[in-house]
């Protein structure tokens, strides 16, 4: 594992736990959008039950329980502890717009046709794609807490970092996965324009509006 | 048919 793979995987992490802690403390998932997260927890699910049938190293079965754990927990706290909070009203992105052409590009183009490669790759277009009603939400109230911003950030940091990763494994190991990496291009490409708000704005310690 | 090419990344 190179340098880039694991400050990916650590801003993945943290990413994770900056939404969690948000929401915990401030009693309030305001601003979050429950179906990005409903989209994670799917992603993660469809790619990790290897779990079950693979062991590749602790590290990677910790990450994974983790990951999972971190998102499902996301998802009942939007749900049904801070219901009450949820802003379902700006939550309005049609999520089978994106389940359903991921779902039907993972049967056409995979590695294998077989059920947990078909849903590995399911899992890795949906990912590319997943964070769309967030960044709608945002854009339709214009505007995004600090923290929902930090936590976009290091979301957008995760996917950029693997595809150092790639480069390097490519470059050292002869080592490239065509789905992952373009899936992975598509993902860091839909953060660009939130990449140049956040440091434009979010670091000069403005909150991040957008223009009317 | 159920396995899966070994995947280390996360």
């Amino acid at each position: 594992m190179n340098l880039f793979r694991f400050l990916g995987d650590l801003s993945h992490l943290l990413a994770i736990i900056l939404l969690l802690l948000k929401i915990w403390k401030s009693r309030s998932c305001a601003g979050i959008s429950g179906k990005s997260q409903v989209l994670f927890a799917v992603v993660f699910t469809a790619r990790y039950l290897d779990l079950f049938t693979n062991y590749i190293s602790l590290y990677n079965t910790c990450m994974k329980v983790v990951y999972i754990a971190c998102s499902f927990t996301t998802v009942w706290l939007i749900y049904s502890k801070f219901k009450a909070t949820y802003d379902g009203n700006h939550d309005t992105f049609r999520v089978e717009f994106l389940v359903v052409p991921t779902a039907i590009l993972a049967f056409l183009v995979n590695h294998d046709f077989t059920p947990l490669e078909i849903l590995w790759t399911f899992s890795i277009y949906l990912e590319s794609v997943a964070i769309l009603p967030q960044l709608f939400m945002v854009s339709k109230t214009g505007e995004a807490e600090t923290i929902t911003s930090h936590y976009l950030f290091a979301l957008g940091v995760y996917r950029t970092l693997y595809l150092f990763n790639w480069i390097w494994r490519y470059h050292f190991e002869g080592f490239f996965d065509l789905i992952a990496i373009v899936a992975g291009l598509v993902q860091t490409v839909l953060y660009c324009d939130f990449f140049y708000l956040y440091i434009t704005k979010v670091l000069k310690g403005k909150k991040l509006s957008l223009p009317a | 048919a159920f396995e899966m090419m070994e995947k280390d990344e996360l």
